[in-house]
């Protein structure tokens, strides 16, 4: 999280960290990203986290063994304080697209259930009428990770510190959805290839300075219903450009979560 | 010298005839011809001496027991017979014919000629002897005849009288009616009919026989005919006949046997007779609390069976085990096969256990018995309740806990979403 804020324990007591370990390359390859509690078996997270890191155009998830969730976590030093859990499942959305990172959604189910209470509670997935358009332009959301805090640090630098350079307390940021015709035509203004579809919406600063990074990716971007006073998933950290996070004119770009609680429901049997 | 004919037609002629007949003359015909046939003669010519009642010359005509005729002259006068154009018929398959002259004739006579043929008897017709006659249907051919019965019976060996099969009659209901065959027309002759009644040991058999009561009698020996005899264990009743019913036989016993024979003759209306069967009483048997029997009846004997049932939310316990019925039974020694059982109020026990959730009890003592009352509740704030935010559960008659809305069903605890239990910071304008 670029410019956020710590957060105080019970903030966000959806938010996971998922920690994968890919056996299957040598040196062992090991990174992470975060997810959002949706029930007390399922997390939401981006398909990109979980998908096995091989050089090619396959989408295969890693194996489940090599994945933990960590639930109630506030500072990664103390994981042993929080609750981890293993994996029975994972559910890569079919059409995820490893180029365009278009439909950029995944479902992690828990081997053994998460019980309720002060430090984990499940965050809410669109229902109402107007959480199901999507995220309007201007609206304020939080979005919260234990990624990359400082933009001028590189990832030879992030990896070769062991990871130490990344945020150790759980970090919290403030984004305004950006209008889709503006982030969309900033980046096909751009040299590369850069798709921004109807699956995704864009959220930051035009000046930069607050922003999403590496790291975040999977953690939810909430936004409060104003009527319910609910706290609800509307996005996804997905992907940003190729400029350092919280530059100038970058937004970052989240999966639009409403498009897919049909699919959600679908996978995990409930409503 | 009498001449035997045995054909079934034939002529007789007087000696030397169509000459003059000798004098002093005797000839004798028998006629014979088989079984079922009678004999017709007759006369073509016929001219003999004429005298006073036929005291010289005749021609006699007989059975073997009656004369049927005497005829002499020529023409029939005051006391004498000529046969004339009449032809005369035997009564059965024999006929005797003898010509006689005397010594002296005044004239000459040329004496007779006579045909004779075997005439078919209908028996159907002429059989109108009860004890000849047949019992249902008569079918007559040439030379003789015989009977045959309506559908249902059997032509007796007599081969005139219908009988019917009637030996094979068991009853096993504790109750019935029996009445002779074809009640109330009269019964089949020549049968022998056997009515068992047999049922449990322990019960009781009563005849009732009805008033209307017809078995062919006589005035002075004791049912020469037909009769109904009763066998009842040791017992013997009857035998029964003529007009007046037995009426009421208690018989004492579960196994009867009731005998009718008919003979060969008699149109007789028959009987009828309807049979119970008591069993030993046993004790009156009082409902338990809060409970009741059925049927509820003065009297209970063998057999009878009684159900206990309890009231609404209660069970009937019998041997540590619950039921909504216990049935009991009246044994043929007047004792029940089993005691009253008690009824027991239901209980719907410890309410299950709700996952991330709670009960509550809304009944004094924590009563878990009919009509208590309990309710769930979720670890608010983390849990809510689907699909109410209450679930009141009461124990029902069946002993198991029931909500109006979802029935035996649990109601389940889910999470609270969206809503951190630390408030999130303001926002902050910039």
């Amino acid at each position: 999280i670029i410019g956020g804020r710590n957060a105080e324990p019970g903030f966000f007591p959806w938010q996971a960290l998922i920690v994968v370990e890919d056996m299957s390359r040598v040196p062992n390859d090991k990174w992470f990203g975060s997810g959002a509690l949706l029930s007390e078996s399922w997390v939401l997270t981006a398909a990109h986290v979980l998908r096995s890191q091989r050089r090619d155009k396959t989408v295969i998830p890693v194996s489940k063994e090599h994945v933990t969730v960590y639930l109630a976590l506030h500072d990664v030093r103390n994981k042993m304080e929080a609750v981890n859990r293993t994996v029975e499942r994972i559910i890569l959305h079919e059409e995820f697209d490893i180029q365009n990172y278009n439909h950029d959604i995944a479902l992690v189910k828990l081997k053994e259930k998460v019980t309720m209470g002060k430090y984990v509670m499940p965050v809410c997935l669109p229902q109402f009428e107007h959480e199901l358009e999507g995220p309007h332009p201007n609206t304020l959301g939080l979005v919260a990770g234990w990624g990359i805090s400082n933009p001028n640090i590189t990832m030879d630098e992030i990896i070769s510190s062991g990871m130490r350079t990344l945020s150790d307390i759980l970090q919290y940021v403030k984004l305004p959805v950006v209008l889709h015709a503006e982030c969309k035509t900033s980046y096909e203004s751009r040299s590369g290839n850069y798709s921004v579809t109807e699956n995704m919406f864009c959220a930051g600063y035009y000046e930069g300075g607050k922003d999403t990074c590496l790291g975040d990716s999977g953690g939810a971007f909430v936004i409060q219903d104003p009527g319910t006073r609910r706290w609800v998933a509307q996005g996804l950290v997905s992907w940003g450009g190729p400029e350092e996070c919280g530059s100038k004119q970058v937004y970052g770009v989240y999966t639009k979560v409403s498009n897919y609680v049909d699919w959600v429901e679908q996978k995990t049997g409930s409503s | 010298d009498a001449v035997e004919l045995t054909d079934m037609f034939g002529e007789i002629q007087s000696p030397n005839f169509p000459d003059s007949y000798p004098s002093d003359s005797e000839m004798t015909w028998n006629i014979s011809v088989p079984d079922g046939f009678k004999i017709k003669l007759y006369f073509m010519h016929f001219d003999l001496e004429s005298s006073y009642l036929c005291e010289y010359d005749y021609v006699k005509i007989e059975t073997e027991d009656q004369e049927l005729a005497t005829f002499c002259g020529r023409e029939t006068t005051d006391t004498e017979q000529a046969p004339g154009q009449q032809a005369i018929l035997s009564p059965g398959p024999y006929m005797g014919l003898t010509f006689r002259s005397d010594f002296s004739n005044e004239e000459r006579f040329t004496g007779f000629d006579a045909h004779y043929t075997a005439v078919d008897v209908d028996e159907c017709l002429e059989k109108s002897d009860e004890e000849l006659a047949c019992d249902h249907y008569c079918h007559n051919y040439i030379g003789g005849y015989y009977c045959s019965c309506r559908f249902g019976y059997i032509l007796h060996s007599d081969n005139r009288t219908c009988k019917v099969e009637c030996s094979d009659n068991l009853y096993t209901q504790r109750s019935g009616v029996i009445t002779s065959a074809d009640f109330p027309s009269p019964y089949p002759k020549s049968s022998d009919c056997l009515y068992r009644i047999e049922l449990e040991e322990g019960f009781f058999i009563t005849l009732n026989f009805e008033d209307s009561f017809d078995v062919e009698d006589h005035p002075k020996v004791t049912c020469p005919y037909d009769h109904i005899k009763i066998k009842a264990g040791q017992k013997e009743f009857g035998p029964f006949c003529g007009e007046k019913s037995p009426g009421r036989i208690e018989t004492q016993t579960n196994s009867v046997q009731i005998r009718f024979h008919s003979d060969n003759s008699g149109e007789n209306r028959g009987w009828k007779l309807s049979y119970t069967a008591i069993g030993n009483p046993c004790p009156l048997v009082q409902p338990p609390i809060n409970g009741k029997i059925e049927p509820s009846q003065a009297k209970y004997t063998f057999k009878d069976q009684v159900v206990v049932s309890c009231n609404t939310g209660y069970k009937v316990l019998k041997d540590n085990a619950e039921s909504d019925s216990f049935q009991i039974e009246c044994l043929k020694d007047g004792t029940w096969s089993n005691k009253i059982p008690v009824c027991k109020i239901a209980d719907c026990k410890a309410p299950p256990e709700l996952e991330h959730g709670f009960v509550t009890f809304s009944t004094r003592n924590n009563l878990t018995t009919y009509q208590a009352a309990i309710q769930y509740h979720c670890q608010h704030p983390y849990y809510h309740m689907a699909p109410n935010s209450t679930a009141t559960y009461t124990c029902d008659a069946l002993g198991q806990w029931r909500s109006e809305e979802l029935g035996t069903k649990l109601p389940s605890c889910r999470p609270v979403c969206g809503r951190p239990a630390r408030p999130l910071p303001g926002i902050i304008k910039r």
